[in-house]
């Protein structure tokens, strides 16, 4: 996260560590229920196997998983069928872990977002991941504050790329709070009047959030998948003959 | 070798043990699939490439493959595209089993023109294609040039009049992107070999047609895509499965369709569960409904946990005879079953002729804790 801040511990009970063999920490990913996780379907590019993979919940310090951390293994892994490579479009997975996390102050799943539900443009919302900083990569879970951007606003900036309806944006003309490499796959989340925080966007691609070249981040629209994730989750837990 | 597994010979039984002694590289050619490069004057490569990719399929989605292509939309250099799949998929000699390196000259001309594009936007050329590793032509050494007529866009682009490369993807999509504007010109679906959406002006591929999704305005693309017999039903992919196969707890379309949507919560009228069964609706007697009944029902649903389940009458004089299904006798023996496969018809109706009707809350979700907030409370 560029332009962020170290967040407290137990902040995103939500976001998670999608880790791979001696990789260690590949991509965020992001609890919807006790045996669910959102994650984007880039990740597992070349590495699509469910048993390469594990996923680590209640961290803060990548390096001291501490106390309150969780780890599980990964059942399944339920990539888009239409996830396109090319232009990054329908980037998201549903991954079914191997056993239910046992719900605690630490651990704990956000809400997914209503038929239709979208954040309106200019909303403030929060990005969170253990990604590039510009930099360096951070051992404790980054924050930052971002603002959505109309679908219109956000064409605007990216002209060698087409914003479709999967998509999201949500950044700053100037790029200085964005999501980077390594983000991957967390959370977009947006508190309500009653306090609680929904899922609209997974951090999927932008520009090379490094580089002089600025702009907002783009995001997969968990509004636009919330049937399609309900479905897998259906079919796996009571289709299983 | 390169990877941890290897072949013992570079042939033998992969996965062997490597014995580390052994440092021999497991070369071998293999045909090019980069679908950026597939348009080379070679047609074989080998990995490990000259930027540390050990397969093509890391290759298509490193930073380079997007990098050069956008790149190459510049003009900075005429034989960019051919010195970046030199880089990406190097030529694999099939005599020698040797990779054949693009020459000092052909690196130092894309690396003068083009470097400086990229440090315009604040990016780096790739530091992994130091040209002094490259031979010089003409050496005693085999390196490549471009030869005549090596096309300067990929297959990922598309080519302008004017002999520019922009991105396939800007073909068409209603912005000038060509300095002749030709990208938007000649844009009729079939000009382009796509289906023209009737009563549309979407034009999609035809791979997209009865796909199980989709695409058209009016959903024409996914319509009489199947051709089922009067007691067969569609699945959502077009295959065909008879009638009372459907919403009976087992999949029998291959994308499991024939189970999808069979229970509802009829909102109009007080959210009285209705089950399809059969391809007919149902209502659920409520003689012998239970609460794990009603938790599987709304988890079912993805809706969260049961806030309140009634008896509600049925109502007299409904048009037509309503059916019943009943509880099984057996229903929690069934785990991990849908609540369709737990219910079942009889031949009586509902003896209190009572519905069953629910109302779901989502769980708790998108709640934080404020555990160490205010843990330490230090007057200031």
């Amino acid at each position: 996260i560029l332009g962020g801040r170290v967040s407290r511990q137990g902040a995103w009970p939500w976001q998670c560590s999608l880790q791979s063999g001696q990789s260690g920490h590949v991509c965020g990913c992001v609890l919807i229920g006790r045996k669910w996780a959102l994650t984007v379907a880039h990740c597992f590019e070349g590495r699509e196997s469910a048993d390469l993979w594990k996923v680590v919940l209640g961290l803060n310090n990548l390096d001291h998983p501490g106390l309150h951390s969780q780890t599980r293994g990964v059942r399944s892994i339920l990539v888009h069928p239409r996830y396109n490579r090319a232009v990054v479009d329908y980037d998201i997975s549903v991954v079914q872990l191997d056993a239910e996390i046992d719900e605690t102050p630490f651990v704990r799943p956000v809400c997914l977002p209503g038929a239709g539900q979208l954040p309106s443009p200019d909303t403030y919302c929060y990005i969170t991941g253990w990604g590039h900083m510009g930099n360096r990569m951070p051992f404790k879970l980054q924050e930052g504050e971002v603002r959505i951007i109309s679908f219109s606003q956000c064409q605007s900036y990216f002209d060698m790329k087409t914003i479709t309806p999967r998509m999201l944006c949500a950044g700053y003309d100037a790029g200085t709070v964005d999501s980077c490499m390594g983000d991957s796959g967390g959370p977009l989340v947006c508190e309500d009047a009653s306090g609680r925080w929904t899922l609209f966007g997974l951090t999927s691609w932008g520009s090379v959030c490094f580089s002089k070249v600025l702009g907002p981040g783009v995001y997969s629209n968990v509004t636009h998948f919330t049937p399609w994730i309900r479905r897998q989750i259906y079919v796996h837990t009571y289709l299983t003959n | 070798c390169i990877s941890t597994s290897c072949s013992s010979s570079c042939g033998g039984g992969a996965n062997a043990v490597c014995d580390p002694r052994n440092n021999s590289s497991c070369t071998r050619c293999e045909p090019i699939s980069l679908e950026l490069c597939m348009n080379l004057p070679y047609n074989l490569t080998s990995f490990p490439n000259h930027l540390g990719h050990l397969s093509q399929r890391e290759s298509s989605v490193s930073w380079e493959a997007s990098l050069f292509p956008a790149l190459v939309q510049t003009g900075c250099y005429q034989y960019l595209m051919f010195y970046a799949c030199t880089l990406l998929v190097p030529k694999c000699d099939p005599l020698t089993l040797q990779r054949v390196p693009p020459c000092r000259s052909l690196c130092r001309n894309a690396k003068e023109k083009c470097e400086s594009v990229l440090g315009i936007v604040g990016l780096q050329w790739p530091e992994d294609s130091d040209c002094s590793q490259f031979p010089e032509d003409g050496g005693n050494s085999t390196c490549l040039l471009p030869e005549d007529g090596v096309d300067e866009c990929s297959p990922s682009h598309f080519k302008c009049r004017s002999g520019r490369c922009v991105l396939a993807t800007k073909r068409c999509d209603g912005h000038v992107d060509c300095d002749d504007h030709s990208d938007e010109e000649h844009c009729g679906c079939s000009e382009r070999a796509l289906w023209e959406c009737p009563g549309s002006k979407v034009c999609i591929q035809s791979s997209m047609i009865c796909d199980g999704f989709p695409d058209c305005p009016l959903l024409v693309d996914e319509a009489n895509c199947s051709t089922c017999r009067d007691n067969e039903l569609p699945c959502n992919n077009h295959q065909c499965v008879h009638r009372t196969l459907w919403c009976d707890g087992k999949k029998h379309c291959s994308d499991s369709s024939d189970e999808w949507d069979c229970v509802s919560l009829s909102d109009r009228a007080g959210s009285v569960l209705t089950v399809f069964r059969t391809a007919a609706e149902y209502q659920v007697c409520g003689d012998e409904w239970n609460h794990e009944l009603s938790q599987l029902t709304c988890n079912q649903l993805g809706l969260g946990v049961p806030a309140s389940v009634s008896m509600v009458p049925d109502q007299p004089g409904v048009p037509g005879r309503r059916r019943w299904l009943h509880v099984h006798p057996e229903w929690n023996l069934r785990n991990a079953t849908a609540l369709q496969a737990r219910l079942e018809k009889r031949s009586h109706a509902c003896h209190s002729r009572r519905r069953v009707s629910l109302l779901c809350t989502r769980e708790d979700c998108g709640l934080r804790s404020t555990v160490g907030m205010y843990r330490h409370r230090k007057k200031r």
